[in-house]
């Protein structure tokens, strides 16, 4: 473990910290997207399936169990507590488009025919493209929530740790997971296009106008 | 192993 990865790690812990502070101080999910969050937890459900079974360190078990109690928390948050705030309508774009592509790649292009190995790759593909419905929504409504860019700022930080860190570990070691950085690289393009996109958007709420 | 390796990551 380099510092890198615990940098990405705790990056990433910051960015589901401060979205559900954002849902729990302001009691209102507006401009988030219910369905990024509940790809991330069918992420987080399916690739730590082995977290009873597989032990790597009291780190590594203690963050799988923080991850997942942050994501089913937002997702129980927008759907449950404040589903009256949510915004249904804008939140329209089609997770079975995202999940089945998935899992059809999950299943043919895992590195061994095994139940938690199929449901690792699954989980690497959906995490790159989970963000797709919160950038959707935004491009539709044509507005973003600060904490909206915080959020995806902070993943796409954690992204760009982790790539380092396989650079790292590649040199270090002599071996890399293809899968695991084609995925990377990709999902680090669509955080990148999320603020290509919003540049004009995320100038004026700079200028103090239009802030949400 | 490259497997084991990979539980070592988030």
């Amino acid at each position: 473990m380099d510092i890198l990865q615990i940098f990405g790690d705790y990056i990433h812990l910051l960015g589901m910290f401060i979205l559900l502070m954002k849902l729990c101080l302001t009691r209102n999910c507006g401009g988030i997207s219910g369905k990024t969050q509940l790809l991330n937890a069918i992420v987080f459900t399916t690739r730590y399936m082995n977290l009873t079974t597989t032990y790597a360190s009291l780190y590594i078990t203690i963050m799988k169990i923080i991850y997942i109690s942050i994501t089913y928390c937002t997702v129980l948050s927008i759907f449950l507590f404040f589903r009256k705030t949510y915004d249904r309508e804008r939140d329209a774009f089609r997770m079975e488009l995202l999940i089945l592509p998935c899992a059809v790649l999950g299943l043919f292009l895992t590195e061994y025919l095994d139940t938690m190995e199929v449901f690792w790759t699954f989980s690497v593909f959906l995490e790159a493209v989970s963000i797709v419905p919160q950038v959707y929504m935004v491009s539709k409504s044509k507005q973003v929530e600060s904490t909206v860019v915080s959020y995806i700022s902070c993943l796409g930080l954690y992204r760009g740790c982790y790539l380092m860190h396989w650079l790292y570990t590649y040199l270090k070691l002599g071996f890399f997971r293809k899968m695991s950085v084609a995925t990377g690289i990709i999902q680090l393009i669509f955080y990148c296009d999320f603020f290509a996109r919003n540049l004009p958007i995320l100038k004026q709420k700079n200028n103090g106008k239009g802030f949400e | 192993n490259i497997i084991s390796k990979r539980h070592d990551e988030l």
